[in-house]
């Protein structure tokens, strides 16, 4: 996958760090001390389908399977998405001030490719 | 940066954070309200008196010894926002591990009493995989007891399942005591029964049997011992019929 750096316009992962005592979350929220949420942004062209980054996607198998069969899929918009995402551990007071540990999979996104 | 001028703060102009654009201020709720779906709530806890550090950092300390780093500062794995999981089909549940500290029941009479305020968070389907006790057993001052004996049974009292109000059942745990020490008492059954009824306080009754005569004593909510206040830990896993596809 590839990383914005502000030169490309392909499909690539930006990353944005919030912390969450700037935004005055870190009275409930004990770890971590901010969130990586990261996105996907950029343009995905055809030759971009099925690069390494999404060879795992689902979407990319399907759409090999139409090229394979002789179909056309310069008629397929390709998507920039994430093709990896990890979990992430959290701390937290819930509304009984209770602490909670939770592991919210899908949370952070790792990879971005075209699908 | 602007030059500066006799008598300013040099440094004031640095580490300032930029205005945030109207884009970036709407990502910002946007992500805020995902991490707040993601975790089920509706809106961030109001925290108007938090928990008490000493109870907190005791909990902590307890549920986590043995993964002290060298430089004795506690470590939480997992907690650097990420996580290395094994399998995938560890992914694909969410965990959690609910620490909730004692309160003491209002009613004169009901001083061995504590009750827990805990919610099937967000209505999720959550199983209690595990629960347990935590209670500091305080042997008091010499003199006081009997004096050699150690061997004391704790009874914890707790509403049974589908019973009325007034039905109790108990469990029963032999102690051996040498010093003051939190011993643990496993509350899953009585938990996961209260959790499928939805019930969101949990009334629990302390007994420590044949200790009247012994130096012994359950220490309960004591708002000047806060590092041994009693603490419940549930362990759940959250189910999602509708979602859940296993592999076989």
């Amino acid at each position: 996958g590839l990383e914005c750096d502000g030169r490309t316009s392909l499909c690539c992962r930006q990353q944005f760090y919030i912390d969450f005592r700037l935004i005055g979350w870190n009275d409930w929220i004990i770890a971590p001390t901010g969130y990586y949420g990261n996105y996907c942004e950029g343009s995905c062209p055809a030759y971009m389908a099925g690069a390494p980054g999404s060879a795992s996607s689902f979407h990319t198998a399907v759409v090999n399977q139409y090229r394979m069969r002789g179909m056309n899929p310069g008629t397929m918009n390709s998507c920039c998405i994430p093709t990896k995402l990890s979990t992430m551990s959290m701390l937290y007071f819930d509304d009984e001030y209770n602490i909670v540990k939770r592991d919210v999979p899908n949370m952070i996104v790792e990879e971005c490719g075209c699908a | 940066s602007p030059p500066s001028t006799p008598g300013s703060c040099t440094a004031c102009g640095l580490g300032q954070r930029e205005e945030a654009s109207p884009d970036d201020s709407l990502f910002l709720e946007a992500v805020k309200r995902h991490i707040l779906e993601r975790l089920q709530m509706r809106r961030r806890p109001n925290i108007t008196h938090p928990v008490p550090k000493a109870a907190l950092v005791t909990a902590l300390r307890k549920l986590h010894s043995g993964r002290m780093g060298a430089d004795g500062r506690l470590q939480i794995p997992n907690l650097d926002g990420h996580a290395t999981l094994n399998s995938r089909n560890e992914l694909q549940e969410q965990s959690s591990e609910i620490i909730s500290f004692a309160e003491t029941d209002p009613l004169p009479s009901s001083n061995s009493r504590l009750f827990f305020l805990i919610s099937n968070e967000g209505k999720q389907n959550l199983f209690v995989q595990q629960a347990n006790l935590w209670l500091y057993l305080k042997l008091l001052p010499p003199g006081a007891g009997k004096g050699s004996r150690r061997r004391v049974t704790v009874r914890i009292w707790y509403r049974e399942a589908g019973s009325g109000p007034g039905q109790w059942a108990w469990l029963e745990k032999r102690v051996e005591l040498k010093r003051s020490s939190w011993h643990t008492f496993p509350m899953t059954q009585a938990i996961q029964a209260q959790f499928q009824r939805g019930e969101r306080r949990h009334d629990l009754g302390v007994e420590c049997q044949s200790c009247g005569g012994l130096a012994v004593a359950p220490v309960l909510v004591d708002s000047s011992d806060e590092s041994h206040r009693p603490f419940l830990v549930v362990q759940a896993r959250a189910l999602d019929a509708k979602h859940r596809i296993r592999k076989r």
